[in-house]
């Protein structure tokens, strides 16, 4: 059971190249 | 002087994924198929997956050792010595420096050293962009998990001691030798900062329950207790005495060890 990555602050949207 | 140039980092990953940081230079990753952005490398929830299959294993500091077995294979950290990671620190200026804050490009350029050396001594074992990314994305899953973009030279530098190859030991003087004052003796808000950076690691693989949870405190009390004295602090020998009879909060260690030892 990993834990996952307790990622309270999520990375930058994603923006389309 | 210019900051150092980390561009290769982006050969970490392949098509449809890409490497890019943020303002504060923190690493995350984009999927242009599905569109989405991550902060783990796509091989570190590879890796993260894996693990779940070990879950059948029943004994918990077995089971344990053996996830970190793989984590730590995965980033080539069974390869380093404790002694090469140190004269990394050491070469990097963080000697007796455990309150700084290290940025994610200081933990590159400190990572780099080591992962570079490696590279030339087994080139087909080590990849260095790929080793170097999982290293920082692990180091900041168990440390820095809200992604400031910063860790403590101390948490630094028991993340990658703690899953070097070397004496039990060596790693734990070394790691008694991180917190010690001038005369060579550790008091228990010390070892309580030393305890909470270890436990950091088998709780990134949702196992710290079975090593007495996060509160490391009635760990500290049994070392102390343990040494038998009233006085606030103890010595080296005291504290291996206290390891030898692996305690709660740290037995997966040395059941890595034996895990290692037994694949040898």
């Amino acid at each position: 059971r990993p834990k996952p990555t307790p990622t309270y602050r999520m990375p930058p949207p994603y923006v389309p190249p | 002087g210019a900051p150092p140039n980390h561009s290769f980092l982006s050969a970490a990953v392949d098509h449809p994924w890409e490497r890019a940081t943020t303002p504060t230079k923190v690493p995350y990753y984009i999927n242009h198929q599905t569109e989405t952005t991550h902060w783990d490398h796509p091989k570190m929830t590879e890796l993260m997956n894996s693990l779940s299959e070990l879950n059948e294993v029943r004994f918990s500091a077995y089971r344990t050792a053996l996830k970190l077995r793989t984590v730590q294979k995965r980033m080539c950290l069974d390869l380093v010595t404790v002694n090469r990671a140190i004269d990394a620190f050491d070469s990097h200026g963080l000697r007796a420096q455990n309150d700084k804050v290290l940025d994610v490009t200081d933990m590159i350029s400190v990572l780099k050293t080591i992962y570079d050396q490696l590279a030339n001594e087994n080139p087909s074992l080590v990849t260095v962009p790929l080793c170097l990314d999982l290293a920082v994305n692990w180091l900041l899953n168990v440390y820095d998990s809200q992604r400031t973009g910063q860790i403590r030279v101390l948490s630094f530098k028991v993340g990658i001691v703690l899953l070097c190859k070397g004496h039990l030991e060596q790693k734990y003087r070394y790691l008694f030798r991180l917190m010690a004052d001038p005369s060579r003796l550790v008091d228990q808000r010390k070892l309580g900062l030393l305890l909470h950076d270890c436990i950091q690691i088998p709780r990134q693989l949702g196992e710290v329950a079975s090593f007495g949870g996060s509160n490391i405190e009635p760990s500290v009390r049994s070392c102390f207790e343990q040494a038998g004295n009233s006085t606030t602090t103890i010595e080296a020998v005291q504290f291996l005495s206290w390891l030898e009879r692996e305690p709660q909060s740290m037995v997966w260690l040395p059941v890595l060890h034996r895990v290692a030892a037994s694949e040898a």
